[in-house]
């Protein structure tokens, strides 16, 4: 005979109690609560007849896959056990209870009286197994759990794991370090991570993994779980997994993709890589005669770039235009995007008029070169200068006539005002 | 000029000489710069309706109805440095009044710089009041005596007279000397300033700078060298910000 239940909470009773329960019966309670929930049974009144390891009349608690208990007699002996003030608890929403009594009794047992009530199951302290708790953060609730992520992170559609967003990594240095997420601390699982290093054609990548190498693996399988995979132009290379990091990559491409999986399990601590980019190579440069280059490397390679610069006094020539500095790249075919310059003495040219003024040249061919000498001075006795200076410029390294006062600008020729060259006499008094 | 002398030819080279398209000089100035001349404002206008003194731009004289010539030393005759220039523009004083002669002093654009030398060379501007009883030169081809023209530029010595001796002695005539204005001459009359004069320079020496200095321009007067009837001036000093703020001409 079996009785199904579903409440919440309720109670059971042997045939006849509080009278005597009568012999050769059996009854079957089957008691299921919601899923979250467990059972808690116990037991207000017990009263059966005892027999070695209960073989006579019993009363036996037990889940789908195992016996929680099996009770019969007054009291508990080393051969029988009685429930007592004892609850008995089913670790999940299902128990079935079974009453048992035999053919015959020696003496009047009253049976037992029962109540049972469901209870919340705590899953975020009680669950042990990886597989089912949360990665995070676990909430409990009546009949239930979720669980959340830590900040930065996304919960996975697995409702479980926590996983990142890591879709968007884009380097285009030519030099650079990568990890996985958090490294060196484990990195989030259910993740997909794209790493691109995107640089100029010309370039060549190379990868070097650093310290560390820890990506859940398999004895017997090629990396199931978690996996690094590189794609460089049309090569492609993994799955990389395990503890020992693949050797240096030379990828002979300017664009390479990292994708790194984790599933929603393990403990790994992830992988950290550097890598760099090289160039075809340039021939070596010399400088110009009264100049330099600067940076002055024994090798220069694709997108390397010098800047040309002369002594002081020289300005840098190209194609007739005279510049302080001028820079040349390295090209990715490994030739200069120009020739070297020249290195032409500064020449301040014909100085500007003055307005009312004259020039004397210091030198008799009448130099403009770096260090060249002019002097300005005001049609006299008409025109004085202002301000009040020596009227002296010199070429500078730039290339400008410079005064020690004032710089490039000229000074003016003012009018002398009240000093009539026919002096009169003496005002008379 | 009245009572005057012939000015030594190169003594005066700021003095300009404004004239009609005829060649008929009708007052002076004063080079500034070497663009601008500094006149009576009263020179820059037609004669006004004495029952309707108030000014219009109307009245005002056209650049093109006059010239300026400098390095001149004869009044009609031409003289071998003179330098003809064409005008720009006129700028009165804002507070110029035609009936009271208040800041009578106007400024003259020349359209072309002249070239300065020794006989055109612009006149200093005051770098404070004149000293107390300074001997000033004034200077012009304005009427004689007898209301006779002279052939060369002349030019007269006088004393600056103090502003109140000055302001009692036309107080009599009820017109008022106000303090954008200067007097010079002798109390028993004889050297004086005449039409035709005006707008010409009023200088003197600034001894520290050795540099002769404009301190007014000739204005007004009762009748000419008569006693008591100072020559009365245009006082520099006192527009001088206004003329800087229009010309930028700096000493």
């Amino acid at each position: 005979h079996t009785v199904e239940l579903n409440d919440m909470f309720g109670h059971i009773q042997s045939p006849g109690y509080p009278d005597s329960y009568p012999s050769d019966s059996e009854v079957m309670w089957n008691i299921t609560v919601p899923e979250g929930f467990r059972i808690k049974l116990y037991f207000m009144h017990f009263d059966l007849e005892s027999s070695y390891l209960c073989e006579y009349d019993y009363v036996k608690v037990e889940t789908e896959d195992q016996v929680l208990a099996n009770f019969c007699g007054r009291e508990t002996t080393d051969t029988e056990q009685t429930p007592g003030q004892e609850a008995i608890l089913s670790p999940g929403s299902f128990m079935s209870i079974t009453f048992r009594s035999d053919f015959s009794n020696e003496e009047r047992y009253t049976g037992f009286d029962a109540h049972y009530m469901a209870m919340d199951v705590d899953e975020c302290t009680e669950r042990e197994d990886e597989e089912l708790s949360c990665d995070h953060y676990c909430h409990n609730y009546i009949g239930g759990y979720y669980c959340s992520c830590r900040f930065g992170y996304l919960l996975h559609t697995d409702n479980r794991t926590c996983r990142v967003e890591c879709s968007d990594n884009l380097f285009t240095q030519r030099t650079g370090i990568i990890t996985s997420p958090d490294f060196p601390n484990p990195y989030p699982k259910s993740s997909e991570c794209f790493y691109t290093i995107e640089l100029e054609e010309g370039f060549r990548v190379s990868l070097q993994f650093e310290d560390l190498f820890d990506i859940e693996d398999h004895p017997d399988v090629s990396c199931p779980y978690d996996y690094i995979k590189i794609k460089a132009g049309l090569k492609s290379l993994g799955p990389f997994c395990g503890e020992k990091a693949p050797g240096p990559i030379n990828t002979q491409s300017h664009s390479v993709q990292i994708l790194f999986h984790s599933d929603n399990s393990g403990e790994n601590r992830g992988w950290k890589l550097s890598y760099s980019a090289a160039g075809n190579d340039c021939p070596v440069l010399q400088p110009p005669v009264h100049g330099k280059i600067e940076p002055l490397q024994a090798k220069y390679s694709f997108k390397d770039q010098v800047l040309i610069s002369c002594d002081t006094g020289y300005k840098v020539q190209k194609d007739n235009v005279e510049m302080d500095t001028f820079q040349v790249e390295c090209l990715k075919d490994g030739s200069w995007s120009n020739k070297i310059p020249i290195c032409k003495v500064a020449d301040c040219r014909a100085p500007a008029e003055l307005e009312h003024g004259l020039i004397t040249f210091s030198t008799r061919n009448n130099l403009t070169t770096y260090k060249s000498e002019i002097r300005y001075s005001c049609q006299q006795p008409y025109y004085k200068m202002l301000p009040n200076i020596t009227g002296i410029y010199t070429c500078s390294a730039q290339g400008t006539w410079t005064n020690k006062i004032l710089g490039r600008k000229l000074p003016t020729c003012l009018p002398v005002c009240g000093l009539p060259k026919v002096s009169r006499k003496l005002m008379a008094r | 000029i009245f009572n005057g002398r012939q000015v030594q030819k190169g003594t005066t080279p700021w003095i300009a000489m404004l004239t009609h398209p005829g060649g008929q000089p009708f007052c002076g100035g004063s080079l500034l710069g070497t663009n601008w001349i500094v006149t009576a404002a009263h020179c820059l206008h037609q004669l006004l309706d004495p029952e309707n003194q108030i000014l219009h731009d109307s009245d005002l004289i056209r650049p093109s109805d006059f010239k300026i010539i400098l390095g001149k030393h004869w009044r009609l005759q031409s003289d071998e440095n003179e330098q003809h220039l064409m005008v720009k523009r006129i700028i009165l004083h804002p507070l110029y009044s035609p009936t009271t002669f208040e800041n009578d002093v106007g400024l003259v654009e020349l359209l072309k710089s002249p070239m300065l030398n020794d006989f055109v060379m612009p006149i200093c501007l005051p770098e404070g009041p004149p000293e107390e009883g300074a001997m000033v030169i004034v200077s012009g081809w304005g009427k004689q005596f007898l209301q006779r023209f002279p052939d060369t530029l002349m030019e007269i010595e006088i004393p600056i007279v103090d502003h109140r001796t000055c302001q009692d002695a036309y107080a009599q005539l009820r017109k008022n000397v106000t303090a954008d204005m200067i007097c010079a001459g002798e109390k028993e009359g004889g050297k004086d300033a005449c039409a035709g004069d005006s707008g010409g320079p009023m200088v003197t020496l600034d001894k520290e700078r050795g540099q002769w200095y404009l301190v007014g321009t000739v204005s007004w007067g009762d009748d000419c060298g008569k006693k008591d009837r100072y020559g009365v001036y245009s006082y520099i000093h006192h527009n001088k910000n206004w003329i800087q703020m229009v010309t930028g001409v700096r000493n």
